[in-house]
């Protein structure tokens, strides 16, 4: 553990904290792409399937068990209990074509052709693109309420710092692991846009709106 | 690395 690794996990946790609160204190997902949140759910089920054959530690454990019970308490959330406040139409993104080509790749590119390896490499590959609904769905509204961007900082910050461990794991520990550097640059890169209009905007009090 | 590689990230 280094602390790009665990300042990158504390800011997805806030990430997914903020996006909670978010939907729970104003009894309203508007604005939010449910479908990204789909996407998350399924990302930390097929990631943290290891809970049930390997232990590493106990903040490991607690944390896998927090990010996917987040996840299932964000889409009930968008689609049960505030349902009636969820913009489906504004959140059009056609999820079928982020899916089935990262599912394919997940099959032909990875560590070892196991089941539950080919749903981790799955997971790394479908996390790096599962924003983009949000982003779609952000761009064709042309605005973002400030905590929404919150949220997408946080978010966006988490990949970034993990680029950092990564670069340190592999000076100090000889270690890394190609497929989670490369779908997390790719991850990083889709936040590129969006921290410049953070930086620009939101950090000067305006709201984020982007022009007609 | 083991095959069967053990994930320690998040």
């Amino acid at each position: 553990m280094n602390i790009f690794r665990l300042t990158g996990d504390l800011s997805h946790l806030a990430a997914i904290i903020i996006l909670l609160l978010k939907i729970w204190k104003s009894r309203s997902c508007a604005g939010i792409s449910g479908k990204s949140q789909i996407l998350f759910a399924i990302v930390f089920t097929a990631r943290y399937l290891d809970l049930l054959t390997s232990f590493i530690s106990v903040y490991n454990t607690s944390m896998k068990v927090i990010y996917i019970g987040c996840a299932y308490a964000t889409v009930y959330l968008i689609y049960a209990k505030f349902r009636a406040t969820y913009d489906g139409n504004h959140d059009s993104f056609r999820v079928e074509f982020l899916v089935v080509p990262v599912g394919g790749l997940a099959v032909l590119i990875n560590h070892t052709f196991s089941p539950l390896e080919i749903l981790w490499t799955f997971s790394i590959y479908l996390e790096s693109v599962a924003i983009l609904p949000q982003l779609f769905m952000i761009s064709k509204t042309g605005e973002a309420e400030t905590i929404t961007t919150h949220y997408l900082f946080c978010l966006g910050m988490y990949r970034t710092l993990y680029l950092f461990n990564w670069v340190w794991r592999f000076y100090f520990e000889g270690f890394f692991d190609m497929i989670a550097i490369v779908a997390g640059l790719v991850q990083t890169v889709l936040y590129c846009d969006f921290f410049y209009l953070y930086v620009t905007k939101v950090l000067k009090g305006k709201k984020l709106s982007l022009p007609a | 690395q083991d095959l069967e590689e053990q994930h320690d990230e998040l």
